[in-house]
């Protein structure tokens, strides 16, 4: 373990404290995508599927608990809460991320990590987190105004794959000493995707302005 | 898998 992945799994939880938060004081998933949601549902369900065959760590066990409760919780918030359900902008929320799914599985299948069902699954969820928070980005594009709350958990969501870029370059020169083609790619892929969120962000944060994303 | 396959990561 080493302070930029360890970072990066803080910010990834307080990403994911900050949406349940919001979603709990607010009573509103106004602005969130729920496709995003059932992506990062299905990332943590086929990537953990390790859980309880190899044992890496107390901390490991425990953290993937936490990510998937977590996400199946917001899940369910979003999907069935008789109030939350009402605030869920599903006009909005119109990225086709059917189309994610089966194009990250055909990826996993001709580029996997190894040609065993729980590795294509852990390559399928590593091509799919690259690409989860698309549908997130094109609801903000499409929202009038972004909440704080709204802004700082997808700010927080990509900052954490950023560290972990760090965490990669890191154990690279420390430990591996070999490139990990397959989560190096994708996770550059991933903080790509946020390039012009961070932008929008840092500058609405610098002029103590609205989050705004050009449409 | 060998050690350092980037599994022990979340």
């Amino acid at each position: 373990m080493n302070v930029f992945r360890l970072a990066g799994d803080m910010t990834h939880l307080l990403s994911i404290v900050v949406l349940l938060l919001k979603i709990r004081t607010t009573k509103s998933c106004a602005g969130i995508s729920l496709k995003t949601q059932e992506l990062y549902v299905l990332v943590f369900l086929t990537r953990y599927l390790d859980l309880f065959t190899r044992y890496f760590s107390v901390y490991n066990v425990l953290m993937k608990l936490i990510f998937i409760g977590t996400s199946v919780a917001i899940f369910w918030y979003m999907r069935y809460h008789k109030v939350v359900k009402q605030t869920y902008s599903k006009d909005l929320d119109s990225f086709r991320h059917y189309h994610l799914i089966l194009g990250c599985f055909l990826m996993a299948l001709l580029i996997p990590f190894d040609f065993s069902v729980t590795e294509v699954l852990w390559t399928f969820s590593i091509y799919l987190e690259a690409v989860a928070i698309l549908p997130q980005l094109v609801l903000l594009q499409k929202s009038r105004n972004i909440d704080n709350l709204t802004g700082n958990y997808v700010f927080l969501l990509g900052a954490y794959r950023a560290l972990y870029l760090l965490n990669w370059i890191y154990r690279f020169f420390t430990e591996i000493h070999k490139i990990r083609w397959i989560p190096w790619i994708s996770g550059l892929v991933q903080t790509a995707l946020y390039a012009d969120f961070f932008y929008y962000y840092i500058q609405s944060w610098r002029k103590h302005e609205e989050l705004k994303l050009p449409a | 898998l060998p050690e350092g396959e980037l599994h022990d990561e979340l």
